[in-house]
């Protein structure tokens, strides 16, 4: 999702 | 995941290490501000609400978890531990660093990727950890010479952030749509803050002499 994509980064 | 996203999380890793070396192997915390400490922990703990709602990968989770617990775990032995406690330097680390929280918390309410809670507390953790590291180093230039783990302690954690502007330039580069302003600009900001402890730290290495900041 949107989401996921978003926030992958440490 | 790409190569200098790795290799800056491995840094941050390295940092906070070489910093629970420095306070577990010398049994003292001299030279570290407890400030920085206590807003890297607040970093962590706001970004990282979605860790059991959004998985991404098992290394994601472990590193978000060694991150929570290293960070909390140091405040509390700075804090708590009998022995550590005692070689904190109170007297010099004296910066406000609440105005860093209220200023970061009231960005983040006008700048954000959306008006959600969990987009409010992301943004706020981005701007937050961009200035958390000013307390340590008005501490390291009030408190003269840096011992050695000190000195390494803040040079990865500098160094990191400098890799993440490499991965998020290679990012731009090679995935369509990727655009994160908010972290590129607040990356910036937070590893141009080092430029100085960089440079001092360069010359100290050049010449072997003992790092040290002007005042």
């Amino acid at each position: 999702s949107e989401v996921k994509k978003h926030h992958d980064e440490l | 995941m790409n190569i200098f996203r790795f290799a800056g999380d491995m840094m941050h890793l390295t940092s906070i290490l070489v910093l629970l070396l420095k306070i577990y192997a010398t049994k003292s915390c001299s030279g570290i501000s407890l400030k920085t400490q206590e807003l890297y922990a607040l970093v962590f703990l706001a970004r990282y609400l979605d860790l059991f709602t959004d998985f991404i990968s098992v290394y994601n989770t472990i590193m978000k978890l060694v991150f929570i617990v290293s960070s909390t775990a140091i405040v509390w032995c700075m804090k708590r531990d009998r022995v550590v406690r005692r070689s904190y330097d109170k007297q010099l680390d004296t910066f406000r660093h609440y105005f860093l929280l209220a200023a970061s918390f009231a960005l983040a309410l006008l700048v954000n990727e959306k008006f959600t809670f969990q987009e409010i507390f992301w943004a706020f953790s981005i701007y937050l950890e961009a200035v958390a590291i000013l307390p340590q180093l008005v501490l390291l230039q009030r408190s003269g010479n840096v011992d050695n783990l000190t000195g390494q302690y803040v040079f990865f954690l500098g160094a990191y952030r400098a890799f993440y502007i490499l991965n998020w330039i290679y990012r731009y580069f090679t995935e369509t749509h990727f655009s994160r302003w908010i972290a590129c600009i607040s990356g910036l900001v937070q590893t141009a803050l080092y430029a100085d402890f960089f440079y001092y730290y360069y010359i100290s290495w050049k010449n072997n002499t003992k790092l040290k900041l002007p005042a």
